[in-house]
């Protein structure tokens, strides 16, 4: 349970109407509706301010306010489109919306190409992902020798910088995922197809105070 | 699948911290 009713979440800094975010992405009015919930129930979690803190989004994707990880960090950093350090409320539905299984290909294509794009330069470089792969190393306590992580990433950029300048430009991107599709599979949550049907208690909170 | 043939994206595709739907687990 959040700490504030759907009702005085409107007085929370960043609410924006469900109508208008329905229209804007891939959500019916009910699902952003459902969606108050879980915004509540995470941006309450810590801080009771009605925003997501850093803190409450890991403490949310791993049970766990301190566990810090280089990938739920970009992704926390994408959503916080103002660049204020926190997601509000409009922001936590446009950035679930790339993950909707009816949200664009192109959509769900540049925002992983954005969130690789570890310094924003618009490229993903050989050191950003030698970089992910070694967090991704430490995350899953797996050893590799050094010689081993510079043939995974040579071997990588050998097969998607197709011009050879040393870095992944987004056509080269999108050319890499259209041959490997497997590489967005995780930016699409099944979940956000149906959230009313996979929350029930979301919708009878609604439905409650649609019917006030 | 072994880390070693994967190529360096599809390897840090499977961090948790991009499991969103970890979201969404009571």
């Amino acid at each position: 349970m959040g700490c504030f009713a759907s009702k005085s979440l409107k007085r929370v800094p960043g609410y924006e109407e469900p109508t208008l975010l329905a229209a804007e992405t891939a959500f019916s009015v009910s699902e952003v509706e459902a969606l108050f919930e879980l915004f509540n129930k995470i941006s309450c979690s810590i801080i009771r301010d009605g925003l997501i803190h850093k803190e409450e989004f890991q403490l949310a994707l791993f049970r766990n306010q301190k566990r810090r990880n280089l990938f739920a960090d970009r992704v926390f950093d994408l959503f916080d489109y103002k660049r204020n350090g926190v997601i509000e409320f409009g922001e936590f539905i446009r950035g679930l919306s790339v993950f909707h299984p009816n949200a664009s290909y192109d959509s769900k294509v540049s925002f992983a190409y954005r969130l690789y794009d570890l310094r924003n330069t618009g490229f993903i470089e050989r050191e950003e992902l030698k970089e992910m792969v070694l967090a991704l190393l430490h995350e899953s306590d797996l050893v590799l020798s050094e010689d081993l992580i510079e043939l995974i990433v040579d071997k990588t950029f050998s097969e998607a910088d197709s011009n050879g300048d040393g870095k992944i430009d987004l056509e080269e991107w999108k050319e890499f995922v259209s041959k490997n599709p497997s590489l967005i599979r995780n930016m699409t949550l099944p979940y956000l197809k149906d959230i009313t049907g996979a929350f029930p208690s979301f919708v009878e909170q609604s439905e409650v105070e649609e019917s006030e | 699948a072994s880390p070693l043939t994967m190529n360096a994206f599809q390897l840090i595709s499977t961090s948790q911290g991009l499991n969103l739907g970890s979201l969404f687990e009571k």
